[in-house]
C-alpha cells in the first residue's frame, strides 16, 4: 500500500497473505472459513503446483516471530477454482477451515449486482510495496474513493477496458495499491457493516495521479461465488 | 589394479564390409588371431612391415587381415561381404579431434584461413625441425595437419605462404561436429569421451563394466563402437567408461541452436501415431481426473520433469507422451491413480477436430452437443444430478444427456456438472458468439441496489 497507515489487527481480520515459498506474494480475503477470494494472476495457472503456496492469517507483521506468531494461522491450499472467463478471480479452497478468532474473521460478500455510489470512501488493505511511504512488512490500509466506470475509462483514456465486471477507486498521487497488494480486498462500509466489493488485480503502475486502481467488481461475480460454495463445499 | 585397455577401442567397426584394393602397392598381411589380438598388433604395428591403418576380421575362418590402407585411401573400394567385419583406426578416419588432437591422423591439409600446408618433409618456404625422419611416431605424412608439439589450438602445419610460417588447421572438436537436440536420443556423432575426459567403453564389450546395452539388442539406438549415446532417455548422451571405478558418465555434446524438426508434425486438437508430437492442452483423464503438473512431485514422485525432457513440452499438466508410450498420458492428482492414458484426445485420422461453437446471450438457448468443461473434464449426465439442481420442469426439459446447458441462467454461459469430485461443476469450453455489448456502462444506468442488505448469519 502506497501512503495510508498501519492497520490494527481486528480491523482487517479477513485479510490473508498468500505466501509463495515462504514470502508474501499476494493478498486475499477470507470469505468463508475455508475459502479465500483472490486474483487469479497470483497463480501461474488454474492448476498450479500448490506445494509452494500457503495462506497466512491473523497477523500484521510479515516478519514478526514474537507474540503475534501464536495468533497466526497457516493453512495450505487444496484447490484453486478459477473464476469465469475474463474475471481474473480465483477462489482458493483451503485444506481446512480457519479457526474463527478475534483476529481471524470472514468478510461478507455484497448483494449480487449491487453498486457503491461514486465518491464513497472505501478501504484497501495489504502488505505490498509502499514505494518509500513507510511501514514496509506491516499490513497497511488506505482510503480510496469510488470512481464511476465512465470517469475511470476517461482517466485511463480507453487504454484499459473498464467493463461492468470492473470497478475503480483511488486516483490520488502516492495513495493506492501496489505490487503484492494484488488479490487483496477493497472493502466498503455502511455503519459497522463491511462488505468486500473489489478484488485488486494486477494493474499498471501504483498510486498514480488520475489513474484510479482497477478492481474486480465482486457484486458482478457474487452469483458465481455462491454457486462455487454451493457445489464445491 | 586396472585391466589392460582393449585395443578395439581405437577402431571404428563396419559390419559386413570388405575393403578391396585396386592398387597393388598397398600391403596386407594375414594370420589366424582373435579380434582383440588382431587389434592390438595393428595398434602396435608389431611384426608388420607397414603402418597398419585397419584390419578385416573374417568371421568364418576367424582370420585377421591387417591393412596398410583404409576406406579413405585412393585405390580402395568398399564391398559388402557379410563374413567380414572391417575395423579402421579412428585416428585415420575421423576429421575431428579430442582435446589437443595430438593423435589426429586425418588428411586435412589446409589451414583455418585456407592456406595450403607445406609438406613436413620439405624445408621450403619454411625451414623447421619437425621432420618426419626425426619424429617417426608423430605421423608427419605429406602436408597433413598434425600436432607434434601438443599445441593447445590443435593440429597445425607450416604454410606454403612465405609470410605466414605456421597456422592452426582449426579441426573441430568431436563434441562439436554434430550437435544434439533435446536429450540427444538421436545423436549419432563421433564423441567418444565423457565430460571429465574419460574414454568410453565400446557398447559391444562388457569390460570393465557389464551391461545390457548391446548393439544387436538395440539396433535402432546407434550403439556403434564407443560413441556417446542416449539409448535410455537419460538427460544427455552418455557412455560406460574405461575407468573401472566410474561405471558411466555423461558426455559434453554441443547443443543445436534450433530444433529444425519442430512444429512439422505437431498437433494440438488431436494426435497422430503415438502422440509424441501432441502439444494440445487437454489436462484431464477420460475419467475426469485432473492431471498432475509435470513440474510437481505431488501426489506422485517421478522423473518426467520439464528439465529432464527438454523437447517434450512438459508444460503445466497437459497430456504428453515423453517416453514413447502408446498414447499421450499424464500423472493424475488422484493419489490412487498414478498415471492414465488421455484417450479422450481424438486421433487425427479418425476424428476431425470439432468445429468452433459459440453461444448467444448467456447461452440459455444453447442446444449444442458440447459436453466438456473448459478444462476438458467430461460433463456428467444431467439426470444424475437433478437433485442438486433447482431447475424448473421446463428448464429440466432442456437438460439432455450430458450436454453443456444453462438452466440457471448463469450470466457467464453454459456449464455442466462433472463426476470429478474436485470439479463438481464448471463452465464449458465454449465462447459467446459476440463479445458483450455492454462494455462501458452508460452514465444513466447505475445500479440502485445497495450492497449492504446482508445480515450476519451464523
Amino acid at each position: 500500500i502506497v501512503g495510508g497507515a498501519p492497520v490494527k489487527i481486528k480491523e482487517a481480520s479477513w485479510m490473508v497473505s498468500i505466501q509463495k515459498g515462504n514470502s508474501h506474494w499476494c493478498g486475499g480475503s477470507l470469505v468463508r472459513e475455508d475459502w479465500v477470494l483472490t486474483d487469479k494472476q497470483c497463480f501461474s495457472s488454474c492448476v498450479p503446483d500448490l506445494a509452494e503456496y500457503s495462506v497466512w492469517m491473523g497477523f500484521l507483521h510479515l516478519n514478526d516471530t514474537g507474540r503475534e506468531e501464536s495468533e497466526k494461522q497457516v493453512l495450505k491450499i487444496s484447490h484453486v477454482v478459477c473464476g469465469p472467463e475474463g474475471s481474473n478471480l480465483a477462489l482458493l479452497k483451503l485444506s481446512g477451515a480457519a479457526l474463527q478468532t478475534e483476529n481471524v474473521r470472514t468478510i461478507p460478500l455484497p448483494v449480487t449486482g449491487c453498486a457503491i455510489p461514486e465518491h464513497t470512501n472505501c478501504t484497501m488493505y495489504g502488505w505490498g510495496e509502499t514505494k518509500g511511504t513507510g511501514h514496509d512488512g506491516i499490513m497497511k490500509v488506505v482510503q480510496l474513493p469510488i470512481v464511476s466506470n465512465e470517469r475511470c475509462n476517461a482517466y485511463h483514456r480507453g487504454s484499459l477496458p473498464i467493463t461492468e465486471s470492473r470497478l475503480c477507486a483511488g486516483g490520488k498521487r502516492d495513495e493506492g495499491v501496489c505490487e503484492k497488494d494484488y488479490g487483496g480486498s477493497l472493502v466498503c462500509e455502511e455503519g459497522d457493516f463491511k462488505v468486500v466489493v473489489g478484488v485488486s488485480v494486477h494493474g499498471r503502475g501504483c498510486a498514480r495521479s488520475n489513474r484510479p486502481a482497477i478492481f474486480v467488481n465482486v457484486p458482478y461475480y457474487a452469483e458465481w461465488i455462491h454457486k462455487v460454495f454451493k457445489y464445491y463445499s | 589394479k586396472h585391466p589392460r585397455r582393449n585395443s578395439l577401442h581405437d577402431y571404428r567397426k563396419s559390419d559386413g564390409i570388405h575393403l578391396f584394393k585396386t592398387d597393388s602397392s598397398l600391403l596386407t598381411k594375414s594370420k589366424s588371431l582373435s579380434e582383440v589380438k588382431c587389434a592390438r598388433r595393428c595398434s602396435r604395428n608389431k611384426g608388420l612391415s607397414f603402418i597398419c591403418r585397419a584390419f578385416h576380421f573374417d568371421q568364418k575362418t576367424r582370420k585377421c587381415h591387417w591393412l596398410s590402407f583404409d576406406s579413405n585411401t585412393p585405390g580402395v573400394k568398399k564391398e559388402q561381404d557379410f563374413s567380414f567385419d572391417l575395423y579402421e583406426k579412428k585416428d585415420y578416419t575421423r576429421e575431428c579431434i579430442i582435446g589437443e588432437g595430438s593423435s589426429y591422423k586425418g588428411i586435412k591439409s589446409v589451414t583455418k584461413t585456407g592456406l595450403k600446408c607445406q609438406a613436413w618433409a620439405s624445408s621450403v618456404p619454411h625451414d623447421h625441425n619437425f621432420l618426419p625422419s626425426r619424429f617417426k611416431r608423430k605421423d608427419l605424412k605429406e602436408n597433413y595437419c598434425r600436432n607434434p608439439n601438443n599445441e593447445t589450438s590443435g593440429p597445425w602445419c607450416y604454410t606454403t605462404d612465405p609470410d605466414i610460417r605456421h597456422q592452426s588447421c582449426e579441426i573441430p572438436q568431436c563434441s562439436e561436429v554434430e550437435c544434439m537436440t533435446c536429450n540427444g536420443e538421436n545423436y549419432r556423432g563421433p564423441m567418444d569421451h565423457t565430460e571429465t575426459g574419460k574414454e568410453c567403453q565400446r557398447w559391444d564389450l562388457t569390460r570393465p563394466h557389464k551391461h545390457t546395452f548391446h548393439p544387436k539388442r538395440y539396433p535402432d539406438k546407434g550403439l556403434n563402437d564407443n560413441y556417446c549415446r542416449n539409448p535410455d532417455n537419460r538427460l544427455r548422451p552418455w557412455c560406460f567408461t574405461l575407468d573401472p571405478q566410474t561405471p558411466w558418465e555423461y558426455c559434453n555434446i554441443k547443443v543445436c541452436d534450433v530444433n529444425a524438426k519442430t512444429d512439422i508434425d505437431t498437433t494440438t486438437k488431436c494426435f497422430r501415431g503415438q502422440g509424441e508430437q501432441y502439444r494440445g492442452t487437454v489436462a484431464v483423464t477420460p475419467d475426469g481426473v485432473q492431471c498432475q503438473r509435470w513440474d510437481s512431485q505431488f501426489p506422485h514422485n517421478h522423473s518426467y520433469t520439464p528439465e529432464n525432457y527438454k523437447c517434450q513440452d512438459l508444460r503445466e499438466n497437459y497430456c504428453r507422451n515423453p517416453d514413447g508410450a502408446e498414447l499421450p498420458w499424464c500423472f493424475t492428482v488422484d493419489t490412487k491413480v498414478r498415471t492414465a492414458f488421455c484417450t479422450n484426445i481424438p486421433r487425427c485420422d479418425t476424428e476431425p477436430p470439432a468445429t468452433e461453437e459459440c453461444f448467444e446471450g448467456n447461452g440459455e438457448e444453447y442446444r449444442g452437443h458440447l459436453s466438456k468443461t473448459r478444462s476438458g473434464v467430461p460433463c456428467a449426465m444431467w439426470e444424475d444430478n437433478l437433485d442438486r439442481s433447482s431447475a424448473t420442469n421446463s428448464e429440466i426439459a432442456s437438460l439432455e444427456n450430458n450436454f453443456c446447458r444453462n438452466p440457471d441462467k448463469d450470466k457467464h454461459g453454459p456449464w455442466c456438472y462433472t463426476n470429478n469430485s474436485s470439479v463438481p461443476w464448471d463452465y464449458c469450453m465454449i465462447k459467446p458468439c459476440k463479445p458483450s455489448s455492454n462494455v462501458i456502462p452508460t452514465k444513466s444506468d447505475p445500479s440502485q441496489i445497495s450492497c449492504f442488505r446482508h445480515k450476519r448469519i451464523r
